[in-house]
């Protein structure tokens, strides 16, 4: 995955059976953002692999002030990369709870 | 504590930490 500035990892361990998994993100490197982040930690979240898509997620990120409404699409790829990993690696790990 | 909490309108919790120093790259 190209490296947008925006880390999104696992905020807790996988065991492919939940489908709302805890993710954190936050901005390793803000030089790569076109608005100014508002100065804020780690942001860490619920996430429902089944029923929900990262734009949706950016965009409440958005409406509640911790990025810029042109960073928008930054962030919601580096959450869809992020759970494409998830769900590769649940495919192949736990392919049959899949 | 140094965490804080957001409620976005459509429900969804965001719970804001400090990030480690040792993860934050070069500035």
């Amino acid at each position: 995955a190209e490296d947008t500035g925006v880390r999104v990892e696992l905020a807790e361990e996988d065991h492919g059976r939940k489908s709302s998994i805890a993710l954190r993100l936050w901005v390793e490197d803000p030089k790569k953002l076109k608005g100014k982040p508002k100065d804020n930690g780690a942001i860490e979240f619920t996430f429902d692999l089944e029923k929900e898509t990262p734009d949706d997620v950016a965009q409440e990120m958005v409406d509640s002030g911790f990025f810029h409404e042109s960073d928008v699409k930054i962030v919601a790829k580096s959450i869809r990369d992020r759970v494409a990993l998830i769900q590769w690696r649940r495919e192949r790990i736990w392919p049959m709870i899949q | 504590s140094s965490f804080t909490q957001v409620v976005h309108s459509a429900g969804r919790r965001f719970i804001v930490s400090p990030v480690p120093e040792s993860r934050l790259k070069e500035q």
